[in-house]
C-alpha cells in the first residue's frame, strides 16, 4: 500500500 | 474523562462532510485519499507528516472520522499560524479514543 522502505503508516514520510 | 473535545460540534459537522465527500470505505479513509486534501493546505510536508502522526491514533495508516477531524483541526489551526504540537494534547484526543 505504501512506497518501498515502508513499515511506515505515514503517507507523508 | 469528561473534558470537552476541542473540535466543536459545528466544526465536526464540517469535517464529517469533508470526510464523507472523500469516499470512506468501511468508515475509514486511506492515506492516499487524505494526502491530497492535506497537501491542498500548502503546508510544508514535514508539518503534514506530523499532523498525520498525531491524527492516526491507532497507527493503522487510515483515518476514521474522528481521527480525520483531528487532522483537519490541526491543519486549520496551522493555517491560522498556530504551531502543530509535537504530541497530541489531551483535549484534542477524541472522546471515543480516551
Amino acid at each position: 500500500q505504501y512506497p518501498a522502505g515502508g513499515s511506515s503508516t505515514n503517507p507523508f514520510l | 474523562n469528561d473534558m470537552p473535545w476541542v473540535v466543536k460540534p459545528e466544526e465536526k459537522m464540517k469535517f464529517d462532510s469533508i470526510f464523507e465527500s472523500l469516499g470512506p470505505a468501511g468508515g475509514m479513509l486511506t492515506g492516499d485519499k487524505v494526502k491530497p486534501v492535506l497537501l491542498n493546505s500548502k503546508l510544508p510536508v514535514d508539518i503534514l507528516g506530523r499532523v498525520w502522526e498525531l491524527s492516526d491514533l491507532d497507527r493503522d495508516g487510515m483515518l476514521d472520522r474522528d481521527e480525520f477531524s483531528v487532522a483537519m483541526y490541526l491543519v486549520y489551526r496551522a493555517l491560522e499560524g498556530e504551531p502543530v504540537p509535537m504530541s497530541l494534547p489531551p483535549p484534542l484526543v477524541p472522546p471515543s479514543k480516551r
